[in-house]
């Protein structure tokens, strides 16, 4: 079995986050 | 179950034009339903519709002719046409509307919906569908041994009106709750531009964050014969809940957005996104 490389966040974070340019 | 009805009933009535439901019986010498085409994201009118969108698979009857096909589908394009113009407000309304409540259900300020990874079709109800006869050839015609493997179908010319199951609409047979978003891997920089060609809103973490996340950890098998150029991907996995703290340069796509349902679509990895298509299958 392997983990899946995406992981469901149960909420946004909060942490700093910027935008794709 | 609005406009199609409406566009049925002008087509009758204004052109004399039989239009319906696209589809095919499930066995043609005995029709015990009328089917519609398959509830996959990747058909272009169920990718409209996963944007919150409207759009309508038009095609013409491949017994009519040449000369028939065209005219009832220039008379259907412009019975759309009129019919979206006449009700253009209404539609934009709905259209604002899907986009605010998907973006208030991934923010979770509206209730996170249980959302589908596969569906099954659902039925409007038994109605008289008319199809031509078709039955099996006789054994000893020449006709009916051609092209070895399938058996071919004889049409008989007479058309009967059979009651059937219309089904003409998707239904869940298993559903994921609608998460707040995604993380994605720093180094899968690919599929963050491949959500951003879809209009898809994608951020990354300036700072490592740590939270509890839910991951899948999964069987992972592909299948044997290519579809498309892609062997699809076949996931049997267990969902984990477990703290996790995810580095800098990580990717989070939000589900509070107006294309919050596409983002679901694509990453869910169960049902028929991105994983399937093998967009992660360096990373497997």
């Amino acid at each position: 079995a392997v983990e899946f490389p995406v992981a469901r966040a149960r909420r946004a974070p909060r942490a700093p986050a910027r935008s794709l340019p | 179950d609005q406009m199609l009805p409406a566009l049925r009933k002008t087509l009758q009535d204004k052109y004399h034009e039989a239009i319906f439901d696209y589809g095919n019986v499930d066995n043609p010498v005995e029709p015990r339903s009328w089917d519609t085409y398959a509830p996959l994201g990747w058909y272009g009118t169920n990718y409209v519709g996963l944007r919150g969108r409207m759009a309508i698979l038009s095609e013409a009857y491949s017994h009519a002719d040449f000369k028939t096909r065209v005219q009832v589908t220039h008379d259907f394009l412009v019975e759309i046409l009129n019919y979206a113009a006449l009700h253009a407000d209404e539609i934009r309304r709905l259209e604002r509307e899907a986009d605010r409540q998907t973006t208030l259900e991934g923010a979770g300020l509206a209730l996170r919906p249980a959302l589908a990874v596969t569906y099954k079709l659902g039925s409007r109800g038994v109605e008289p569908v008319v199809l031509e006869v078709m039955k099996p050839p006789d054994s000893t015609s020449v006709r009916g041994r051609v092209g070895g493997g399938r058996q071919q179908l004889l049409p008989t010319g007479e058309l009967r009106a059979y009651r059937l199951p219309v089904n003409d609409r998707f239904v869940d047979s298993l559903t994921r709750p609608l998460p707040a978003g995604y993380y994605l891997p720093p180094a899968a920089g690919e599929i963050a531009a491949l959500l951003r060609l879809h209009g898809i809103h994608v951020q990354r973490l300036t700072a490592e964050w740590t939270d509890t996340v839910e991951t899948l950890v999964a069987q992972i098998s592909w299948a044997p014969r290519e579809f498309q150029g892609h062997h699809q991907v076949i996931i049997d996995g267990t969902w984990v809940t477990a703290p996790r703290t995810l580095p800098g340069g990580t990717h989070f796509v939000s589900t509070a957005q107006p294309l919050g349902r596409l983002v679901f679509s694509l990453l869910e990895p169960e049902g028929n996104g991105l994983a399937r298509w093998g967009a992660f299958d360096r990373y497997l």
